[in-house]
């Protein structure tokens, strides 16, 4: 474990803490895509296959049960919930994630370190996840006004990932058989880039002190 | 440490 990992996990935490407080304290889900926070639960789900099976340290198995957990209640508070579920505003959550699914499912069966059920699972939580944010961002640019909680929520999602980048150069350094996560590090990018544009319009807002404002 | 092929990281 290094402090770039460390903190990227606590951005993580963050960044779904952030979101869960928003949802339950206003009891609103308005401006939130269903559709990335489906895609996170199924990155979970994939991911963490090894919860029971494999034990790394209390810290991982605390952690993935975390996440887990949490991506569930922010799916049952927004589909289930008798209040929360009629601030959803479905017709602004247009992104045709199933999809994103497909060509990630397609692409984890083409390209992956092992042709084993669990490593080409993980392999596919990889790649959903580079790509989860998208009916998001998406969902931002068409609502437009984007609340600060939710502009904490994305900003905090992509300070994750990018210092977990830096866990990736550090560990390449140090580490003799890290070599070959090279597979990781390319969705890990594309994951990062896709955040540059929505970082610039937020530095840039919270420079100026004004509302967050995403060009059409 | 998990051995080279282990996901240690979430």
């Amino acid at each position: 474990m290094n402090i770039f990992r460390f903190a990227g996990d606590m951005m993580h935490l963050l960044s779904v803490v952030v979101l869960l407080l928003k949802i339950h304290k206003m009891k609103s889900c308005a401006g939130i895509s269903l559709k990335t926070q489906e895609l996170y639960a199924l990155v979970f789900i994939c991911r963490y296959l090894d919860i029971f099976t494999g034990f790394i340290s209390l810290y991982n198995t605390i952690m993935k049960i975390v996440f887990l957990a949490s991506a569930f209640s922010i799916l049952w508070y927004m589909r289930s919930h008798k209040v929360v579920r009629q601030t959803y505003d479905k017709d602004q959550d247009t992104f045709r994630h199933y999809f994103l699914i497909l060509a990630c499912m397609v692409l984890a069966l083409l390209v992956h370190h092992k042709f084993t059920f669990r490593e080409v699972m993980w392999t596919f939580s990889i790649y959903l996840e580079a790509v989860a944010i998208l009916p998001q961002l998406v969902m931002l640019q068409r609502t437009r006004n984007i609340d600060n909680l939710t502009g904490n929520y994305v900003f905090f999602l992509g300070t994750y990932r990018g210092l977990y980048m830096l866990n990736w150069v550090y560990r390449y350094l140090t580490e003799v058989h890290y070599h070959h996560r090279w597979l990781t590090w390319i969705s890990g990018f594309i994951q990062t880039a896709l955040y540059a544009d929505f970082f610039y319009y937020y530095v840039k807002s919270w420079r100026n002190n004004e509302k967050l404002q995403l060009p059409a | 440490k998990s051995s080279g092929h282990g996901h240690d990281e979430l």
